[in-house]
């Protein structure tokens, strides 16, 4: 039997909103430890990782280790019924086919349920290695977004360089070219949401397709902060870390030069 | 600008 309740409901119709566009099913493992998924696009150039620990929900009972696979577009119609503050339920049976949500309204006056079939998912999992990256810049993820979607006004490929004078995005494409550079502003009296903190062991400069960023950057409304961390050759990670709950992070294979 | 590379290249299969 797995069971998961949890008051901020909410939270799990976003982190499927942030997945959706990159990964149409894919298997929920769940455990006494919480529920894990990992999965890459249909292009097989990024790879999701999402965390969601056993402690963050207000109820959690997984009594066997299994994976839950799921058709995320059609739960996102379901989580489209599940309002702002209400409180959702997850619900499977150890040998069952199917994953039950439940809705209530924060006055218990709506309740609403929903079953969704499970789908058998060959999965591919893979080990991520602990990677000592040479650059790692935290900012507001809302700022993350606003880069991410203004500079793909102007192309397709974003190069991403940090460097002694902050972390530059640039484009260039048909029409143009654009860069914005953000800088460290952890000394002056910045407020906590636009601070930017980067961690520089070397210089690094690398190039990713800006559609993927794109997506990525649908989980701001997760969290306030996303951190970028960045080597020479190895993928990109995006993180947003969601506070007492686990964190969502994307892994960008880059673009390089013949 | 550059070549897509794939994810599966920098990471094993577990």
């Amino acid at each position: 039997m797995f069971e998961a309740r949890l008051t901020k409901g909410e939270l799990i119709k976003k982190v499927i909103e942030a997945l959706k566009d990159l990964v149409t099913e894919a298997n929920f493992d769940i455990s006494a430890t919480g529920i894990q998924l990992q999965a890459m696009d249909s292009s097989h150039v990024s790879l999701c990782a999402l965390q969601m620990k056993a402690e963050g929900f207000d109820h959690f009972r997984c009594d066997r280790s299994m994976p839950l696979g799921i058709n995320l577009s059609s739960m996102s119609k379901v989580l489209k019924c599940c309002n702002k503050d209400d409180i959702v339920t997850l619900k499977a049976e150890d040998d069952g086919d199917s994953i039950n949500f439940m809705f209530e309204s924060k006055d218990q006056d709506k309740i609403s349920d929903f079953e969704l079939k499970l789908m058998d998912i060959d999965s591919e999992h893979f080990g991520i290695p602990d990677t000592d990256y040479k650059a790692t810049v935290t900012m507001s993820a809302s700022e993350f977004t606003r880069i991410c979607n203004d500079l793909s006004i102007l192309g397709e490929t974003v190069a991403i360089s940090v460097g002694k004078d902050g972390v530059r995005f640039s484009v260039s494409g048909e029409m143009g070219t654009g860069n914005m550079t953000v800088r460290d502003n952890t000394s002056s009296d910045t407020k906590e949401a636009d601070r930017v903190e980067i961690d520089m062991e070397e210089p690094v400069n690398l190039n990713f397709a800006l559609r993927y960023l794109k997506s990525f950057a649908k989980a701001a409304p997760l969290t306030d902060r996303v951190s970028l961390c960045l080597s020479r050759d190895v993928p990109l990670l995006v993180k947003y870390e969601i506070p007492e709950f686990g964190s969502l992070s994307y892994y960008l294979a880059p673009k390089i030069d013949d | 600008k550059g070549n897509q590379v794939r994810i599966e290249n920098f990471f094993a299969a577990k």
